[in-house]
């Protein structure tokens, strides 16, 4: 464990409080991107299919648990007690056309061709990707709730603290893992544009506002 | 690239 990935995982744990203090404060998932939170719930279970298997450490197994309990308490806000404030019409990424791509680059692209690994692998391609229903609605309803653009700059600043816990691991530890570091350069780049605009809007006290 | 057995994060 190093200081990057304890920040980043933190962020991590920040953000899905700030979504469950949005949600349940308002009463309201309005803003919300459903599929991308089922996306976040693939991840997960795919990613820690070991949690019973493998044990790690006494942080890792509660982290693990937190995460797939909270975004499947999400799923449910959304889709049922929140559901009438659910805005489906806004929330029309095709997914299918993620999962598809990204599962079949696992089966390519992987680091042994065993199930655990391919699927884990899965895991890490897809959650490259998940956040893009959510940016797309945003950028559908041209406007993002402020507590929304805070979870997503805490949701896009842990993948990008991940990246300098690989630098910080390649050089102290030798560690490298091309297929998460790729990933997560890939789904960091995806939030840069959203970054821009929170700095330079949400910080001033601005609402984020895209031309529609 | 060293890669460990398993994957010890989140």
């Amino acid at each position: 464990m190093n200081i990057f990935r304890l920040c980043g995982d933190m962020s991590h744990l920040a953000a899905i409080i700030i979504l469950l203090l949005k949600m349940w404060k308002t009463r309201s998932v309005a803003g919300i991107s459903g599929k991308s939170q089922i996306l976040f719930a693939t991840v997960f279970t795919a990613r820690y299919l070991d949690l019973f298997t493998s044990f790690i450490s006494i942080y890792n197994t509660c982290m693990k648990v937190f995460f797939i309990g909270t975004v499947y308490f999400t799923i449910y806000l959304i889709y049922m007690k929140f559901k009438a404030t659910y805005d489906s019409n806004h929330d029309s990424f095709r997914v299918e056309f993620l999962i598809v791509p990204v599962g079949g680059l696992a089966f390519l692209v992987n680091h042994e061709f065993a199930p655990l690994e391919i699927i884990w692998t899965f895991s890490i391609y897809l959650e490259s990707v998940a956040i893009l229903p959510q940016l797309f609605m945003i950028s559908k309803t041209g406007e993002a709730e402020t507590i929304t653009s805070h979870y997503l700059f805490a949701l896009g600043s842990y993948r990008a603290l991940y990246l300098c816990n690989w630098i910080y691991r390649y050089y102290a530890e030798g560690f490298f893992d091309l297929i998460a570091v790729v990933a997560g350069v890939v789904q960091t780049i995806l939030y840069c544009d959203f970054f821009y605009l929170y700095i330079t809007k949400v910080m001033k006290g601005k609402k984020i506002s895209l031309p529609a | 690239p060293v890669i460990e057995e398993g994957h010890d994060e989140l």
